[in-house]
Parts: structure tokens; sequence; C-alpha cells
């Protein structure tokens, strides 16, 4: 598989929705 | 003109590498169900002041191949607790130089009653939660924290063999749990040889002080084997029933989020449930569901660019092996088809900066010790569903120095992969 990691993700908001079954990003999740 | 700035991102040199104090962000301390996350090695962890101990970024990237390796055995094989334990958590074998990868970002738990605080790498790409535990039958590595001592907490339990909770253990550990003295042992091991073995127990979770959960179940480790850093253990943040999402899922649905911070001297948040605030301009992608590997958090990549300019990379190229996301693997990995078209567009649009020796897995690494400022090319990954994400210009580098600066995506061994 291909790997999204952590140097990437960073200043993202990351956004787990398990109930839902998705997964979120918005940038400037830090700030 | 004005298109080319609109895909390029200009850094100040100086900021590629983080500062020597902890520059805090109070905005996660105002969230009741929030944690601070400081990178391992950065000034903002109480695990820095160990600075002896503190790895090379040569061998965090080794470490990092090793969990991608770790990552890619549990698609091809299932691996059994009999390989390492028959039914004494005390006779198992120990093996030194291993590593389980080097996770990076922490976040600060209770455990027990009255609680101990324990700094835990917070992991999606594991399910587990796990801690070091006195006696340390067999071994223990050195952490920061004193070792969870279960004797002092007057909540804590082992789970016996015959519960059906210790059987759950399989989907989670990918092994079969033990038994000794009709406590239940659980066991995970690494593709690169480290693990954890102990018993299978419940004790009260503090996240905050005012979110608390008894009976949380975790492992307490007895025999732990790997580079750690001096946290504590791991916090398992996968999708199998005993992640803490799910254990959790009563009150936070199995929802949470998280920011990485965009240095080693900033910090970042972990929130859990709906009330933490997420963003609205946040886009969702579907979660995938990889076979044989369940507990991840599968996405769909569909296309990336690079300055602007879209990859020539089918889209089959990406779907051949399937994607996840990891919060403790440090660098992208991509199908070797697509890593060679990112590396060639991205050497292109940076020509006017001279190149640097490669570090480790990384082979684009540039020389910016004569520039007090760069300008790069932005980067954009595609997801199904229509969402765009545009990576932050700290999540392009990989820095080991201003003289070695280097693009922070590496190929898997095959497209398959």
């Amino acid at each position: 598989v291909g790997i999204f990691g952590n140097t990437q993700q960073k200043t993202l908001q990351v956004v787990y929705d398990g109930a839902k079954g998705r997964l979120g990003f918005a940038s400037g999740g830090c700030s | 003109a004005a298109a080319a700035i609109q895909h390029r991102h200009t850094i100040h040199v100086s900021s590629l590498l983080p500062s020597s104090i902890c520059q805090s962000s109070a905005q996660e301390l105002d969230k009741k169900s929030s944690l601070r996350v400081v990178h391992k090695h950065g000034p903002c962890s109480e695990l820095h002041q160990d600075k002896a101990n503190i790895p090379t970024h040569a061998e965090i990237l080794l470490q990092d191949e090793a969990r991608v390796k770790s990552i890619h055995s549990k698609f091809a094989n299932k691996g059994s607790i009999n390989d390492i334990d028959q039914n004494d958590a005390a006779n198992l074998p120990a093996k030194d130089g291993s590593v389980v990868g080097s996770g990076n970002y922490i976040v600060t738990v209770g455990l027990g009653s009255p609680k101990k605080d324990l700094n835990l790498i917070f992991d999606t790409g594991s399910d587990i939660t796990w801690t070091q535990c006195q006696p340390c039958a067999r071994s223990c590595y050195k952490q920061k924290d004193p070792i969870f001592e279960p004797s002092l907490s007057s909540s804590y339990s082992n789970i016996s063999c015959s519960s059906t909770i210790c059987n759950s253990l399989s989907s989670a550990t990918g092994n079969s749990p033990g038994c000794s003295s009709s406590a239940c042992v659980y066991g995970i091991q690494y593709g690169d040889s480290s693990f954890s073995v102990g018993f299978f127990a419940k004790d009260t979770l503090s996240l905050t002080s005012t979110d608390v959960f008894p009976n949380f179940l975790f492992g307490c480790g007895q025999n732990n084997q790997g580079l750690f850093g001096g946290a504590a253990g791991l916090l398992g943040l996968g999708r199998d029933k005993l992640s803490l999402p799910s254990q959790t899922a009563a009150k936070y649905f199995k929802y949470f989020s998280y920011c990485l911070p965009s240095s080693a001297s900033s910090t970042g948040f972990l929130t859990f449930g709906y009330g933490g605030g997420v963003s609205r301009s946040v886009k969702f992608t579907p979660l995938s569901t990889i076979s044989d590997g369940t507990s991840f958090y599968g996405i769909d990549i569909i296309g990336m660019t690079v300055g602007g300019q879209k990859l020539p990379i089918s889209a089959s190229v990406f779907s051949a092996g399937g994607a996840i996301i990891d919060s403790g693997t440090v660098i992208t990995r991509l199908p070797p088809t697509a890593y060679d078209a990112l590396k060639s567009a991205f050497r292109k649009q940076m020509s006017q900066y001279p190149m640097a020796q490669p570090l480790s897995i990384l082979d684009t690494c540039y020389d910016f010790s004569k520039y007090s400022t760069v300008t790069i090319p932005k980067i954009n990954f595609f997801l199904s569903g229509s969402v765009v994400v545009p990576i932050d210009a700290k999540g392009i580098f990989y820095v080991n120095s201003i003289s070695q600066v280097c693009l922070a995506f590496a190929p898997n061994g095959d497209d398959t992969d």
C-alpha cells in the first residue's frame, strides 16, 4: 500500500469520522 | 507570473529548522476533550531532555522504513503469537536492536487510580493501547515517565484467559492471545521484530480531567523491545474494536481529529468527539477498507499536482496497491511509478537550486545554505470525493540541515505494494 505519512499531514486538520466512514482534511488546522 | 506564484511556496530558509524553545499554542487547551500533541524529540516534549538518546535523522528514516516494512508485512501474512510466546510472558525471546518506527508524535494521558501520567506515541496505524508495566517480568526499555505500577492502582485488573474479550485480541494484534496463570496475554509484534508482550488488562483511562473512561482495555507490557524514544508506550487509534476510538465510541462516536505541528518546536492537538470544533473548510473523502488491513484507515488517491501541473500518472497506479493514512509513518510512500513522476517534476521545477547528497531513503535533496528564501512548487493530492489536500510547505521537505533539505517522499518497492 501507499502510505500518507505524518510529514505531509503537518498543519492539516485531519478528521476521522469512523461512524460515517469518512476522513476529512482542512488547511491551517493548528492555527 | 501570477499563476506561477499561485503554485509555489516562498519560505524563509531559517524557518526550516525548529526553534530551540517551545512555541506553544493555547488553542487546544480551550477544549475539554483535547490533548496537546508534541514532537517526541522537540523542545515541547518532556522526552526532549534525554538528548543523548535522540536518534539522528538518518536513524529516524531507517526506523521509518522498518515501520513501512512492518505495515506491508501485515498485508502479506498473518503473524502468530506462537512465534514469540507460548503460555508464559516471562519466557519470551528478547531481541536487541529492533525498531518499531520513529512514531514521532506523543500525547499525555492518565492511567489508573490515582492516575499516573504517561507520554504515549499516538498511532492511527495500530489498535492496541499499551504501556510498559512493572515488574517488567522480562524486559522494559528506558522511558521518561515512571513505569506504570498496576499494584498501586485500585482500579486495575487483569483480563481472564476465558473471557471473550481475550479472544478479540486476535484481530487487534494479528496474534492469538496467550494465557499465563489464567491471565490473558497479548502480544503485538512488528515486522521488524520489535514487540510488546504482557498482560491484557483494564483500568481507568483519563484523557483529560473531564473525560475519564473506567475499564479501558490496554496492554500492560512485561516484555517490550524497540526504540520508542523514551515514550511509555502507544495509544492505538486504529479501526479495530479494541482501539481507543472504538472503546470510547459511546461518548465520541469514533470521531476524532488532530493537527500535527509545523515543527518540532510548536504544538498541535488531538481532539476526541464532535465538540472539538472542526474547520468549516474541511472536506471529506470516503474511508476505504483494504483487504487484510481492516484496522487501517484506507484512502483512495486519484492524482497529484506539482507546481500546478498534473502528474502523468494513471489512476490505476494508485489503485493497484491502495493507500492508507498513518500518523506513525514519517515519510509518504508512493507507488514507484508515481514517485518517479513526482521526483521528475519536482527536480525540474527546482532546477535553479543546487542539489545535495541523498539522505537515507530520500534521493532528492538540496543545499539551501546560500539562500535566505527559496520558492518551491506546491504539491496537492487529489482523493476520491473531489477532495484536494494541499501539502503545507513544511510537509514537502525533510530537513537534516540547511545544506541537506530533502523532498519528503519515497517510493515503495513495487507498484502493487
